[in-house]
């Protein structure tokens, strides 16, 4: 579903060089739930954005269901993610000026799609945002918001979803309400999700675990409860 | 050192009503380190911004170090909390043009003191961002951004600091990292600390638990630790 084949991304030059990404190979299959962890500044978020098309690799390539994201215009780019990628935001990136519902049904708008009614209400119940739908970003804790980045990538059940640490900001409740469902999301619409995350009970509802260190897979394991 | 009598805040009106704080009486001790938890939307960053005076209550009233916020003019809040108050936010707050370095320092810039030299390395060290300082917070990882605003609350010495989910983006090391080292700024410095979390093993770091849900404190406990 996603891969990354050598993937280098650099900041700065000279002495200030940063190795965000230095050199990462890795394979995510469809149907999987993978979960990414490693330290803070590892390279986690950089990779994701790398592999959902956000942001441009300095070396290397990214292949999306089959297509290899290095040649692409940016109008095909910008398709190819509205028709296909789901991405939960580590800081969340909600429209202010819209409400929670409007910001869940925001992708599916842009991607000039219907949606399943039926579908959409049982992510905004699955995430609990029933009774918040019409409040603004500024108007919901930060668990609400943490929520609505959840149920907007969910909606419109994009091919793969890629969550940065999406329960960060939950208790332990709402967190494992969020987890099951996307559990479920994998399981029964073979979905694939990759998932960074600091917590290791997220880690394993997973799949498998991938672990990053200063820009480089350092290590892999089968999920324990896998 | 903070205090908190009958205090309760809405949003909204007739149906659409908002009870975030339906009734809080609570009184954190000078030299405390005091955890707050509770479900996603129980009105945990509410108490703390009223307690912090960034918010006003709707009824009931807030004690800062002796000084009831009640009657005072804008002008005697702000210096109250520039002086006496540090306060790490759910979402940072970082300022954008500023390096971590300016954000870190500007509490100090602003009140107009010059801060402890040695101090101020100190925190730096401890939450690991000495080779990030002049980076600016779109350059940081999530993490990252979080410890500059740790940083940026512990830098100035301040009575009492509000915590907001501190370790929410950390990984298990960074994060027991900046809650040692909170540890040591209640036990050396008698500073006061409150810090809202969702993780049982930052809030067994302090000497009390109070818990909230629906806007009223349901349950408190000593620490098992303590
Ligand atoms: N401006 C507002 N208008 C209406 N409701 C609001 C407003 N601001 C906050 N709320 C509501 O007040 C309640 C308490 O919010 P608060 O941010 O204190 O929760 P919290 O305990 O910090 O949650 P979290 O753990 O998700 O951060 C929430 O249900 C929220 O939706
Ligand atoms: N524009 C930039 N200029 C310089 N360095 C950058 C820039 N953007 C990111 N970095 C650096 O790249 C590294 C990787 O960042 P990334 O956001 O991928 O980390 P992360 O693993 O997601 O961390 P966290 O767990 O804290 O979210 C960090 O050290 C960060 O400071
Ligand atoms: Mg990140
Ligand atoms: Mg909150």
């Amino acid at each position: 579903a996603a891969r990354a084949e050598g993937a280098r991304k650099t900041y700065g030059k000279g002495e200030n060089t940063v190795h965000a990404l230095d050199g990462v190979t890795v394979d995510f299959k469809v149907g999987e739930f993978a979960a990414i962890m490693g330290p803070s500044g590892s390279g986690k978020s950089t990779l994701m954005h790398c592999l959902a098309g956000l942001d441009s690799l300095t070396e290397g390539r990214v292949i999306i269901d089959g297509t290899d994201l290095t040649g692409l215009s940016d109008k095909s780019l910008t398709t190819l993610r509205r028709d296909e990628i789901g991405f939960i935001f580590q800081a969340y990136n909600l429209v202010p000026t819209l409400t929670a519902e409007e910001n869940i049904r925001l992708p599916l708008l842009l991607a000039n799609r219907k949606g399943d009614e039926a579908w959409i209400n049982r992510v905004i119940d699955a995430v609990g945002l029933r009774d918040r739908l019409h409040h603004k970003p500024s108007e919901l804790s930060g668990g609400q918001q943490q929520r609505v980045a959840v149920a907007r990538a969910l909606a419109s059940q994009p091919k793969i979803i890629f969550a940065d640490e999406p329960t960060g900001n939950l208790d332990s409740r709402s967190g494992s309400e969020v987890l099951r469902f996307m559990r479920k999301v994998v399981d029964e619409l073979d979905q694939t999700i990759v998932m960074v995350t600091h917590d290791p009970v997220a880690a394993a509802i997973a799949d498998r675990i991938v672990f990053l260190a200063d820009g480089k897979i350092v290590d892999e394991m089968r999920s324990p409860t896998a």
